[in-house]
This record gives C-alpha cells, structure tokens and sequence, in this order.
C-alpha cells in the first residue's frame, strides 16, 4: 500500500554517480597482493579436469606423500599460499634448507659457507642463477640425479 | 518472489565459517585455496 | 596554502627512491633499508614539522591518484599488466606508510602510531573527496580501493606491534569508511561494499576482536548501506548498477547469516529500521538469523507447543538502544504515564498525529523510525507487565491493558499506509524463539481475532503472507504465527471472504497451507 517514492535529485544524482562506478568495478586480484603465477581470473579449463582441492590437500602429511618436483614447484610458483608453506615443511622433512640469503634450497644439513665452481657435487644442488637464466643458450644440465 | 539466494555462489551448507574464503561481494564463487593469503616467512617471498 | 617551493620535487624524489628500495629485493631486510630512508626523509626537510609531513603524503597520495589516471586508459597493455604496474608501485607507497606508522615513535607509543595513521587516511579521505567532486562521472576508485585495502591488509598481517594496536587501527578504517560511506561517495560505492565485506575486515571486526568490540561498528557501516540503497530499493525496479550492489549486500548478509547470526541477530533493529518495508527478502534474511547455539524445533512438528518452550521466556539482546528513537521526550513522559496508568484516553489519538510527519509525501506520512520504537518499546514494556504479575505471555494475558489499548487503537485508527507500517514494526519482531517473537506473534493473532473489521484481518494476513512467498530463508517466528492463524479454529481463517476473493489467491493460500502443514 505504499506506492513509489519518486527519487530526488540528489538521489538522481547518487544514481549517476553509481552508474559511472560500474563502469569500472572492483576486481577481486584488486583486494589482494599482486600473484605472478596465480592469475585471480582462472583460466576455463574442460570441466572433466579436477576443479577444486584434493581432500586433506592442506595438510602435511598430504604434501609429504608428494614429490620433491612437485613440492619445488609449488614452493615457486604458488608464492604466498598456504600450499607454499606445506611445500617448505615438507621439503624440510626431507631434510632441504631453504637458504635466505640465497632464496634456494639445500639437502646439505649444515648450511654451505661459500657457492662457487668448487662446490662438490653430492647429495645436494648446486643452483646459479646466472646460468639458469642462460640455459637455452649453454645448454645447462641440472644436477640432479641424487634426488631420483 | 526473490532471489534464490543459494544460488549466489556461498557454500551456505559448510559446517565451518565461510567468510575466510569470501571472495567478495561480486565473486560467483568463493575463492580457490591459493587465493587465499597466507602469513608464510617474508623471506619465502622470491619473487 | 601552497606547498613551499621545491616540495613537490622532493616528494618526488623521495618516492622514487623509496620504490627502487622497495623493487630491489622485496624481501631484503625492510628494517635495515627503512632507517637508512628515515634519514634521506630527514635530510630532505620531510620530518621536519608536521605541516610539511602532512603535504608530503598529500603529494604523494596525489601522486598515486595521478599515476592511475594517467595509465589505466592505456589501451596498449592489457589491464591485468596495468593493474599490475600500478600496483606494484601504489603497494609500494603503502609500505612505505605501514613502516613509518609501525615504527613512529617507539614501540609502545600507541597514540604515536595511530595518529600517524589517522592522518595519513584523513589526507585519503580529502584527496578522494577533492577527487570525487572534481571528476564527477569520470571518478575512478582503483587507486584510493588499492591504497586503502594494502593499508589494511599490511596493518592487520601477524606482527606483534601492530597487533598491540589492532584495535584503534580497525576503530580508524571504521571511521574512514563510515566517512567514504556510499551516500557522501556514490562514485566509490562498489569499491566501498569490496572494502567493508573483505574476508580479513570482516574477520577482524566480527570475530577476532575480543569482547565483540567491532560489532557496533561494522553495524554503522551496514547501516549507511542499507540507507544508499534505500530510495532504489523502495521503488523495486532496480536498474542493473542497482541489482549489482544490491546482490552484493545479499551476499554479505548470507555471510553475516552463516558465520556471525548473533550479529544479525543482536542488530536487526537499527537494520530493520532502514531498510524499506517492501524489501521483504533482505529483511527476512536478517530476521530469520538465530544464536548458533539453539536448536529450533521444527516449525511444521504438529501440535507445536510454543508456549512451553524454554526461550520464549529469554529476552533477546538489542543494540543500539532503540528508546532513544523515541522523540521528544515530552511524548515519551506522556508514554510512560498512559502505559502506568491508562489515562488520559485522548492520548491514544496523540499517539497518531505524533507518528505522522508534516510533509505529504504518499509513502512518506509516517515517522517510521518512531512507529517503529514505540511498537518494541509498548511491547516490551507490556512483557514486563505481565511477568510483574506472576504471568506469562499469551493471547488472554495480554489482553485489556493499557499496552494493547495502544495496539488496538493504531489497528483501527491508522490509515491503510500507517497499518502496514504498524503491522510490519509487529511482524519485525517475529524471530527465533525468544519473549519478544511470541508477545508479538501472541499481539498479532489477538488483532487478528479482535479486529471490528475484515479489512484490518486482511491486512494482517496479507502482511504475514507477504513474507512467506518470497525465497527463502523465512523467520521461525513468522512461519509459527501463520500456522497458527490458519490451523487454530479459534481465528476462523478459512472462513473470510478474503481468502477466496479470486480462484488465484485461494489456490495461493492452499498451496502455502499445504507447505505449512
């Protein structure tokens, strides 16, 4: 039984003002730290691909049961999740350093003191960066047998 | 009448809170594990 | 007054040199790299006096604003890479903020530190109101979202000084917000809803901050939506920028409903009292929340005996005081010496012309906030009448007394408008189960058995049936009272003429009897 209430003007303009804004709205990436590798827009994949997580996927004994690859990888490329963080742990139960200074990863279990061209192979990677950035050109060979 | 407000994309059946992944107010869905932050050591941080 | 010459150039600077410390490696020791850039601040002239720190962060909030308006047209790039860019650098401000916040005075000068905050959002506010005002249509909220949102997003990571001073941070975003609120700041409205209903704000306010502390805030901050969507919503054809925000709310308020019932549960009030009466779905939502800790017997059991339930004896919680919406006092003094002494009886018709608003407005005839008031404030008082004499609500106790005068008198005396307003103030209390849900669901069907005419039994029932026939979810208290109605012989339902006034409406009631029964 109330009927309409016209707007007012100032409503009119609320309304204007409202109508601009939703030109350009919010994006959800827009409330969150930048992701390089974890676009907030997932990209459509076939629906038959597993689209969500895994049961029990967020806990440690879940990313202990997965493989050293998998687990640098996830370290890499989903920075600032909590799977990051399970990755780190699990890599630390098999006894890898993460190494600030250097933001790598060691199997050694006291922290090497110095990285150069002498460091011993063994049960451990020796990573530089410089040639992995070269490495279409060079041809870099990733030492990494023991991990298999 | 109305909306069929179980139909805006929140998992109104979850036994626990689901404001910890509310993906906003304009999100279809709620948000993936990863998009979720996460207080790790700064220093894992690489990029 | 103009910024002193060469400001601008050092701010500049300053932010230049700030973002390469930043860019270099994030996550190098911010401690070490900020005391070396306190001291370049130092040098430049910035820390000097509180004036020039307050333009600096002007300038440079400017800056930040500038910056974006100048690349988002970019069209070279696509918008994620801008987005990114321009984030990268307003992420870097912002931490530049955080540090000089955190470690402003020393680590226990709380007020220190939140003055410095208040500041810095103050010039915020300014820049984006300036900002707003000049652009008009062409106001872009990214930068002031991606600014504000950092901010908090940094002030509330798990850090121990920060955490000392959770809490006037939250009281200081509150404030912001409430100031940025959508009827000052339409351009900044869907930025505004992102903000308030972010998963961490919301995290903070309603659940982490102790001794609920937060909720009276967050309550403001619903309200100045609610009052933004108010005029659209009352006229129920909603243009698409409308619905957006509009569905927005919803979802927030099934968060609120999921997680934090007792919130919704403890503020419906001054929530009921902006939303517009024809926004039934909304206001169901907030009216169907109940304390997680109650189990609800199930409203179709037959033979429900709502009388012997343990919570209808309970009082629930209501925030604000609704009492103070009383006004004048002078009426509320008048109030309180008709509900002790029944007289004088030509009080019954001031009780109208005091409802009543001057301006002729249709739809707008009643002080709704007031009407409102005095139909929790009667009630309640009402219930503490009966109790005062041993006695427990029901539909013969709270019969002849001064409390139901005042009822019947506005069932009968009020024009079609002023009853539906006043049956809504009744069916507003209508919730889980509590003393205030079944004196009110008890005052209804007494109106109901007791009306002189059929138009008002219609009323009633087109105000309950009103609420039932839109989508979920549906207060318990509503579903009772009509089941009630429509099952106790004593009120005759089926036997009015307005049930079967037209083949539709009679199918109507069958079907919603059928899903009752």
């Amino acid at each position: 039984p109330l009927g309409p209430v016209p707007l007012s003007k100032d409503h009119q303009f609320q309304f204007t003002m409202l109508e601009s804004a939703f030109l350009h709205l919010p994006h959800p990436s827009d409330s969150e730290r930048i992701k390089l590798y974890l676009p907030r827009n997932p990209c459509s994949t076939p629906h038959y691909y597993n689209q969500g997580p895994l049961p029990h996927s967020d806990s440690l004994e879940f990313f202990q049961r997965l493989s050293t690859e998998t687990l640098f990888f996830i370290f890499y490329y989903m920075e600032g999740s909590k799977a990051q963080y399970l990755a780190a742990k699990a890599l630390k139960k098999q006894s890898w350093r993460f190494h600030t200074k250097y933001m790598m990863w060691f199997q050694r279990h006291e922290e090497p003191k110095l990285i150069n061209e002498e460091y011993e192979q063994g049960t451990y990677i020796y990573f530089d960066y410089e040639k992995w950035g070269q490495r279409k050109k060079e041809g870099f060979t990733f030492e990494y047998k023991y991990l298999e | 009448l109305g909306q069929d407000l179980t139909a805006l994309g929140l998992n109104l059946n979850s036994p626990e809170n689901i404001y910890p992944t509310f993906a906003g107010p304009w999100a279809d869905a709620p948000c993936r594990p990863q998009d979720v932050e996460f207080h790790g050591p700064p220093e894992y941080i690489i990029n | 007054f103009d910024d002193p010459p060469g400001l601008l150039e050092k701010t500049e600077y300053l932010l230049k040199e700030w973002l390469t410390i930043y860019s270099a490696a994030p996550n190098r020791d911010p401690g070490k790299t900020f005391s070396v850039y306190i001291h370049q601040m130092n040098v430049q002239g910035i820390l000097k006096s509180d004036d020039i720190i307050t333009r600096f962060f002007r300038l440079s909030t400017q800056m930040m604003v500038e910056l974006c308006y100048r690349q988002i047209p970019d069209q070279s790039q696509s918008p994620s890479t801008v987005r990114a860019k321009l984030f990268h650098t307003i992420d870097a401000y912002v931490k530049l903020i955080v540090l000089l916040v955190k470690h402003s005075g020393d680590a226990t000068a709380i007020t220190t530190k939140t003055n410095l905050l208040n500041k810095v959002l103050g010039i915020v506010v300014g820049v984006l109101l300036q900002d707003h005002d000049v652009q008009v249509t062409d106001f872009h909220q990214l930068p002031y979202h991606r600014i504000l949102i950092t901010l908090f997003l940094d002030l509330n990571a798990p850090d121990p000084v920060l955490e000392s001073i959770n809490y006037p941070i939250l009281a200081a975003f509150c404030h912001t917000f409430h100031l940025l609120r959508p009827r000052k700041v339409p351009g900044f409205a869907y930025a505004w809803l992102e903000l308030i209903s972010h998963r961490i704000f919301i995290g903070r306010l309603l659940g982490l901050t102790p001794q609920q502390k937060g909720w009276n805030f967050y309550a403001q901050l619903l309200i100045d939506l609610f009052k933004y969507l108010a005029p659209f919503l009352r006229n129920a054809e909603l243009a698409k920028p409308v619905h957006l925000l509009y569905k927005g709310t919803l979802r927030v308020l099934l968060i609120l409903l999921h997680d934090f019932p007792e919130f919704l549960c403890e503020f419906h009030y001054g929530f009921c009292d902006v939303i517009p009466p024809n926004c039934i779905q909304m206001r169901n939502l907030i009216l169907s929340a109940f304390p997680r800790n109650m189990r609800l017997p199930d409203p179709f059991t037959p033979n429900l005996k709502v009388d012997v339930l343990q919570e209808i004896s309970l009082a629930p919680k209501i925030s604000p005081d609704f009492q103070c919406y009383i006004q004048p006092p002078s009426f509320k003094k008048d109030l309180d010496l008709y509900l002790k002494t029944r007289a004088p009886v030509t009080f019954l018709s001031e009780i109208r012309t005091t409802m009543q608003q001057s301006c002729c407005e249709p739809g707008m005839r009643y002080n709704l906030s007031l009407l409102n008031a005095i139909v929790l404030y009667v009630g309640t008082q009402a219930i503490q009448h009966i109790r005062s004499k041993g006695l427990v609500p029901n539909t013969s106790t709270i019969a002849h007394s001064a409390h139901m005068d005042i009822f019947q008198n506005l069932s009968v005396d009020l024009d079609t408008e002023g009853r539906y307003l006043f049956l809504n103030a009744i069916a507003n209390q209508l919730r889980f189960p509590n003393s205030h849900t079944h004196y009110f669901s008890c005052t209804l069907l007494y109106l109901f058995a007791e009306a002189n005419s059929e138009a008002i039994q219609e009323q009633i029932t087109r105000v309950l049936l009103e609420r039932l026939i839109v989508n979920r979810p549906h207060p318990w208290g509503l579903l009772i009272t009509f089941i009630e109605l429509i099952k106790n012989p004593a009120y005759k339902f089926w036997n009015h003429e307005f049930v079967h006034c037209a083949p539709e409406i009679e199918k109507l009631f069958e079907s919603v009897a059928r899903s009752c029964m």
